[in-house]
This record gives structure tokens, sequence and C-alpha cells, in this order.
């Protein structure tokens, strides 16, 4: 565990918990994909199954159940307890153009044809797309609330963090996993644009607003 | 192995 990984945990953990806190305060998830939540939930269920076969630490096992349990809250909260309050208009990504394609790839480019192992490089690939229609959702309407804005940024800081971690491992433990670092990158990627924003406007204290 | 390695990421 270096400094990198452990902050980008951290970072990942409270990007999460910021945003099942502001459904719950605000009874409200308008602006909040809740295709997006589901396929954030479907990757931590799919790569955290090792929970019942391997042990390896607190640490490691406490943050997969938090991270579980938290996806879990916010699809409820989402799509039962303030279902009145999501904005399905502008959530109209079509999630079996992520999840067919990646499933597909996890079949076919993965570490080990076992049931586990494709189904944690599924979680692997699904993560990294699995941010689209939240972004897509912006887009779409041309904005985004401020906390919605800091849970993107904290989630995005979480795997950039991690390419800095796998650089790190690469060169003091030899590690590296090419499936993690690739599908790691696309994701970070991603986020650019946002991050770009972030910086530009929320920092400077203005709502995140896309040129027209 | 290597895979197992990875393992202790979330």
């Amino acid at each position: 565990m270096n400094i990198f990984r452990l902050v980008g945990d951290l970072s990942h953990l409270l990007a999460i918990l910021l945003l099942l806190w502001k459904i719950w305060k605000t009874r409200s998830c308008a602006g909040v994909s809740g295709k997006s939540q589901i396929m954030f939930g479907l990757v931590y269920i799919t790569r955290y199954l090792d929970l019942f076969t391997n042990f390896i630490s607190i640490y490691n096992t406490t943050m997969k159940a938090i991270f579980i349990a938290v996806a879990i809250a916010t699809i409820y909260l989402i799509y039962f307890k303030f279902k009145a309050t999501y904005d399905s208009n502008h959530d109209t990504f079509r999630m079996e153009f992520l999840i067919v394609p990646v499933g597909g790839l996890a079949f076919l480019v993965n570490h080990d044809f076992t049931a586990l192992e494709i189904l944690w490089t599924f979680s692997i690939y699904l993560e990294s797309v699995a941010i689209l229609p939240q972004l897509f959702m912006i887009s779409k309407t041309g904005e985004a609330e401020t906390i919605t804005s800091h849970y993107l940024f904290a989630l995005g800081s979480y795997r950039a963090l991690y390419i800095v971690n796998w650089v790190y491992r690469y060169y003091f433990e030899g590690f590296f996993d090419l499936i993690a670092i690739v599908a790691g990158c696309v994701q970070t990627i991603l986020y650019c644009d946002f991050f770009y924003l972030y910086v530009t406007k929320v920092m400077h204290g203005k709502k995140l607003s896309l040129p027209a | 192995s290597q895979n197992q390695e990875v393992k202790d990421e979330l």
C-alpha cells in the first residue's frame, strides 16, 4: 500500500459517500444518473465476489463491503425512495450499449478463463465507462450541481491516483496488470474534459455549466 | 501470481 493508492481509495470513498449524502440531505436525486449508479453497483458486485473466496486484509474487506453497501443504498434512493425526483427524461444513455460490448471484451481479453476472473475483468472494463451516462446527462442539461461536480472530481481523482500508484508499483515492486492499467487510463481520460471545467469553473465558486 | 497481486487493489 503506497500513499497514492491510499489517497485514491479515500477519494473513491469520499465520492460515493458525498453522492449518497447529497441525495439524502436534499431528498432529491435530480441531476444524478441512475444508470451510472446501476453500473457502478454492478461493478462492485462482480468485482468483489472474492470477498467470499479470499481474505486479503481487514482494510480490503471493509472497503469492499462499504462500496457494495453504499452503491446499493444509492440505487435504492434513486429508484425507490426519491424516485419522484429522478430526472429520467435526461438519463437516456442506453446501458446495453456499454454492458454488452464490455461483457464480450471480458470474455475475449482476460488473464484467466474462469468465472471469477471473467467477472473481475468485466467489472474493470465496465468501471472505465460507467460514468458515461452521468457525463452524457450533464451534456444534455448543460449543467451540474456543485455537489455533483465535487462527486465527479473525487471519483476522477481516484482513478488518476491509481495510475500514479501503478507507476509506483511498477518501479518499486515490479508489479503491473495491463488490463487494470489500460482500463484505468481510459477511465481517467473520460474525466479530462470534466476536470478542465471543474478547475476553471467550480473551483472559482461558479456552478458547472457547459458553454452553449 | 500477477493476478493474485492485483486483487489487493479495490
